[in-house]
């Protein structure tokens, strides 16, 4: 299991669509400050099921679309595709590529579906469960949280270690 | 559920306490359960003593002290439970040079097991991938992105 | 003391948005009262627009960009009010190498009112420094430093 | 106004006695990672009157003084002696340079200098009063929270303008 594509439309400064190729091994993502590499993180978790508006930086869930600039405008909808490769059958579904995707409207409507068939945040977490990719992930580190582990306090601490079991 | 979490806990404690020596070069570290009677609601104390000191309150670590213990523990989980993909975002903004390259060696060593995505702006780092996605903003408030494949690069210091 | 704080506040403010244009290259900056009526007890919001961007709340700055405008602010103060020495510990941690040429700059200029005593990983930040302390430890747990003057140094891209 | 020298002995890893001197300018403090760099910063700030244990990173007032490695015996005291210029008469004194020093036993016992004449915390705290050097300094930014400013509350805000007013 391994991530082999990521597709982006709306979401925060990815005001057009974008796709992303992953192979296995290491991939850098480097740039400017205030360049959107930590947006790229956010689109990724958020894809995956995020709910907290505050580890997505914003204070509502439209802050993930796409706000606009001085020379363009806002979008309607934001929406990320994650392509999970899935031949070792680490999720038990039929198929060699599982994709994810996540869309939210202005509304506040928000869909989700797993290869192109609407289903509930429930399934996607149900999918994940198990994988090290869930609620209380020790897979992905957001920007100036590495030490939060090492500083908070035991009680604190128990989300990763039941994520791991 | 209850043995399930003991074996588990054993497992990432061993790792702990190995992968803190590999990347102090010396050291002890330990990670114990407050309440060894209920694991399953117990507190999780973290031990750490870097080379040649005594053990002190992990507050008094210093700011790269901290974030090479935590990338220990990150990495103990990934190795008992290795997951699809790992994203880490800037977590060597805070060490040296000798340990941005301890570090550099565990990402590659860990990279076969798992698919590593890092957000990085230190040089040593990158030299690290075998693919290298350029982040910018032609357009001001507006991300383009380009791929690299590191084979033709060569890291000036400058550069991004 | 109204009076004094009304003021000193108007020339942060002044010093804030030029010096936050100045860093970013553009975009806008303004310190508010929250509640103009009472200025001696009343909370102080922050507003930071990067240039090109549409004014968004200050969460979802980036962390580089949350750096440079707390660099913006506290420059600001020392322009108003200078002290006799200024102590910054890794602030240029999390900037790229562009920021951090901005950076240095500014703390070349601003070295003229107060004296800078700076901890940095970052080689860009050093070569702007008149004197290095170096700081080690040869015996573990025990620190030991040398002083080097700048003029005989050249820095190397591995050597801290 | 600047700082001159700096006398440390027994402070955190600083085992032995040590001086420091600073000229105008710009000086840099560079090593590798956990040699001491910030608990330089913290002697001068401890120097100058800190008392918050938190700030200086311990849990009692004691964890200031060194504690001793595998191969050295612990020390018995902190002591630091912070030497300001006064040419510029800034502090109301008629010296040239004045000095501030501080000590700390392991039994808690705590000492003031001032030019080597004891007095109390009150008295430090009064002398950089107005100097932008007070309990709310916007001069000396710790390790890490660079951002504590902008991240902060508008209430929170407040201390660093009222240390400028
Ligand atoms: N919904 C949105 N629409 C437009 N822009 C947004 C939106 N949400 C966030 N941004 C912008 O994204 C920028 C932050 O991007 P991001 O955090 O990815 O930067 P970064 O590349 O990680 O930079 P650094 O190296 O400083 O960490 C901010 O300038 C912010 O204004
Ligand atoms: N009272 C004490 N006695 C002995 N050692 C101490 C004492 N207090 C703190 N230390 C040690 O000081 C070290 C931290 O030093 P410091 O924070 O100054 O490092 P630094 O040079 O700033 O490193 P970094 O570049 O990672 O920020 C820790 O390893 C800690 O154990
Ligand atoms: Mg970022
Ligand atoms: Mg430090």
């Amino acid at each position: 299991m391994q991530l082999n594509k990521l597709y982006i439309n709306g979401f925060k400064t990815f005001a057009g669509k974008f796709e992303f190729d992953f192979k296995e091994g290491i991939t850098a993502i480097v740039g400017p400050n205030g360049s959107g590499k930590s947006n790229l993180s956010d689109a990724i978790r958020w894809a995956l099921g995020e709910q907290s508006i505050r580890l997505l930086r914003g204070s509502t869930l439209a802050d993930v679309i796409f706000a606009g600039t001085s020379s363009r405008k806002q979008s309607g909808m934001a929406e990320v595709t994650v392509v999970i490769d899935n031949g070792d059958r680490a999720i038990p579904l039929e198929y060699d590529e599982v994709s994810v995707t996540r869309r939210v409207f202005r509304n506040g409507e928000s869909q989700f579906l797993i290869n192109g068939i609407e289903c509930r945040l429930r399934d996607i977490n149900d999918m994940f469960a198990g994988t090290g990719l869930g609620k209380e992930t020790y897979a992905v580190i957001e920007q100036g949280k590495v030490d939060a582990i090492i500083s908070s306090q035991p009680n604190d601490r128990r989300g990763i270690f039941d994520e791991a079991s | 559920a209850r043995k399930q979490f003991i074996e588990m806990f054993a497992q990432i404690r061993e790792n702990f306490k190995e992968l803190f020596a590999q990347l102090f070069e010396g050291g002890q570290a330990d990670i114990v359960l407050v309440d060894e009677e209920e694991p399953l609601e117990s507190g999780i104390e973290i031990i750490c003593r870097p080379p040649g000191k005594k053990l002190s309150q992990l507050s008094l670590l210093s700011g790269g002290e901290k974030a090479l213990a935590a990338i220990a523990l990150i990495f103990s989980f990934l190795k008992s439970r290795p997951a699809p993909f790992c994203i880490l975002d800037e977590i060597d903004a805070a060490l040296d040079e000798a340990n941005l390259q301890r570090f550099k060696e565990l990402v590659s060593d860990y990279s076969k097991r798992s698919q590593m995505i890092i957000i990085t702006h230190r040089r040593r780092t990158m030299e690290s991938a075998g693919r290298v996605y350029g982040v910018t903003m032609e357009e001001q408030g507006v991300s383009k992105s380009v791929c690299v494949d590191t084979s033709q690069l060569t890291f000036q210091e400058g550069m991004v």
